[in-house]
């Protein structure tokens, strides 16, 4: 454990928590990507079925446990509690354009043809473009609350910190894994237009609203 | 195995 990944874990945890306040605040899920929540349901199901066969620490397997739980609460939320709130007429991004690359992918390129590592893979493909159908819906609404654009921040800085941790653990370590470091550039770099517009108007006390 | 190792992060 380094301070990147630490720093990293913890902003993953603040934006799950910011959703999930959020959405529970203000009873309403408006504004907020269901299929963006569903994929991230996928992702750490398919990611965290280790926890039934290896034992990393109390730390992993607590935030690993968090992590499904917060997802699945969230589009439960989202698609049973809430559900008249979601805006389901701006969620329109077709999952199926993510979700098939990335099994296909994750056939393809691997570390071992197995089971579990190929769940693995196919999650970490996934979660690389989970947040598109939010991205989407904030593009096509042209605007995003101010807390959402506070939840997008936290959980793009997440892998953009464990881009720094990969760095810090390939020199400290000698350790690299291609799959993750590629598929989190890539993650990252979906979320520079965002971070830019929150840099230069969230942060500045403006609406996140996009340029007509 | 590279794998080993990244199976420690989240």
């Amino acid at each position: 454990m380094n301070i990147f990944r630490l720093i990293g874990d913890l902003s993953h945890l603040l934006a799950i928590i910011i959703l999930l306040r959020k959405i529970w605040k203000s009873r309403s899920c408006a504004g907020i990507s269901g299929k963006s929540q569903l994929l991230f349901a996928i992702v750490y199901t398919s990611r965290y079925l280790d926890l039934l066969t290896v034992y990393v620490s109390m730390y992993n397997t607590l935030m690993k446990l968090v992590f499904i739980a917060a997802s699945y609460a969230t589009c439960y939320l989202i698609y049973l509690k809430f559900k008249a709130t979601y805006d389901h007429n701006h969620d329109t991004f077709r999952i199926e354009f993510l979700l098939v690359p990335a099994v296909i992918l994750a056939l393809l390129i691997n570390h071992d043809f197995m089971a579990l590592e190929i769940l693995w893979t196919f999650s970490i493909y996934l979660e690389s473009v989970a947040i598109l159908p939010q991205l989407f819906m904030v593009s096509k609404t042209g605007e995003a609350e101010s807390i959402t654009s506070h939840y997008l921040f936290a959980l793009g800085s997440y892998r953009g910190l464990y881009i720094l941790n990969w760095i810090y653990r390939y020199a400290m370590e000698d350790h690299y894994d291609l799959i993750a470091i590629v598929a989190g550039v890539v993650q990252t770099v979906l979320y520079c237009d965002f971070f830019y517009l929150y840099i230069t108007k969230v942060l500045r006390g403006k609406k996140l609203q996009l340029p007509a | 195995h590279s794998f080993r190792v990244q199976k420690d992060e989240l």
